[in-house]
């Protein structure tokens, strides 16, 4: 379902060159549940934005259902994204004097549903992560693990293929974390690919495979043989 | 050295009101080291702006160092922040558009420090987080945990009194954290006072005291026996 081959990032800063990914090659079925893990700086967000299409590699190929996204358009990379994935960013990104609700129906604005329908949907997102009660407020008028949920919320309205969450817990207390894991593997049950960034154990054991990230390569590759 | 009497807090939204801090009392000591636990949405980075002087509770009083700081002008206010209290923010509030340098040394400029002190003074703080060679990229060019690093690096770096970090390992690796909650238990052997809002035991282990959150009130407060 997703395979990138060779895959190299590099930044620009000043005069020196980073190396955020220098080599990257995996392939990941469909409905699989992998987890990311490694030491901070070592790639895994630039990774996540090369599988999610919202960037391009400096050099190697990534192919998403079978379809070879590391040399479409900008527009079409859009569309990719508005229709196959569903990304939970590290810092959230959500829009300032947006309400929860609305933060949330996003994607299925972009993706041309109607009005009732979008309400109806971001309704049902924010209630599955616990905020039907918080539909109103914008991002400053919620704690930290609220605007992580919404963040959650919006990732999933649209149905996607995949989702792709970068440390989707870590403003969560540990009840709420594990709710949304247990959320993940009820979707992930019913087709949905999950690739989740963590630094946490207890989240990672809801994957079945584990990739390891170390200064820009992948270092290890393991399949979880206990479950 | 930090006590709160019957601390209200209240948010106006449309026409609902939230009871983010319901009646919250407590006692810390210079050189304590506190953890702060509970739910999402339970208070916690509410208390945690009131103490640090960002923010002015409804009713109760809040004294720090023997100061009424609930009593204070904003200007006084912004005085004993810079001199007394080092914050890292759950969402780490850096300005885009500096480098992390300077991110670091904005403390300094507000203290008074002339340049070449303050430019020694924060490249020592970001190479105490490991970020030496990252002083010259700004927010975006940083991964989530080098921006939380710089975050924790700048809360330092006036050598305050006392810490309030707001889930300060979020964005990092188990390793990384571990160095960072290393540093922060140095400083507080050498006698800085340490708030800590964490949903990670291994975090809450770092600290002697634990104080748990639930609907805006604290709940339990228990030393921890052990160390
Ligand atoms: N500026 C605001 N306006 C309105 N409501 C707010 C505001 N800030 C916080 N709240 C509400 O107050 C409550 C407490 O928020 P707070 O940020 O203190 O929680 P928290 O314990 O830090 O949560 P988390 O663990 O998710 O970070 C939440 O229900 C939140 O929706
Ligand atoms: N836009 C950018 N410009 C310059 N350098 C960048 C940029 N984005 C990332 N980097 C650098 O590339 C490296 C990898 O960053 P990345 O965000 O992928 O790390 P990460 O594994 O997600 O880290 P963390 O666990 O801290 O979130 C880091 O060293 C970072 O400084
Ligand atoms: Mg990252
Ligand atoms: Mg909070």
């Amino acid at each position: 379902f997703l395979r990138c081959h060779d895959v190299h990032k590099d930044y620009l800063v000043g005069t020196e060159t980073v190396r955020a990914l220098d080599g990257v090659s995996v392939a990941i079925d469909r409905g699989e549940f992998v987890s990311v893990m490694g030491p901070s700086g070592s790639g895994k967000s630039t990774f996540m934005n090369l599988v999610g299409c919202l960037d391009r590699p400096n050099s190697g190929s990534i192919e998403l259902d079978g379809e070879r996204v590391s040399d479409l358009t900008s527009d079409s990379l859009a569309s990719v994204r508005n229709q196959k994935i569903g990304f939970v960013f590290q810092q959230f990104n959500l829009l300032g004097r947006t309400s929860a609700l609305d933060n949330v129906a996003l994607p299925l604005l972009y993706a041309g549903v109607d009005r009732g329908e979008r309400t109806t949907r971001a309704d049902e997102a924010l209630a599955r992560v616990g905020l039907a009660d918080r539909a109103q407020h914008v991002p400053a008028q919620l704690s930290g693990g609220q605007q992580q949920r919404v963040a959650i919320a919006r990732a999933l309205v649209n149905s996607p293929d995949m989702l792709l969450a970068d440390e989707p817990t870590g403003a969560l207390d540990t009840a709420t974390g594990q709710e949304i894991m247990r959320l993940f593997q009820a979707l992930n049950e019913a087709g949905l690919t999950v690739i989740v960034v963590t630094h946490e154990a207890e989240v990672a054991d809801y994957a079945r495979r584990i990739l390891r990230f170390r200064d820009g390569l992948i270092t290890s590759d393991t399949l979880d043989e206990v479950r």
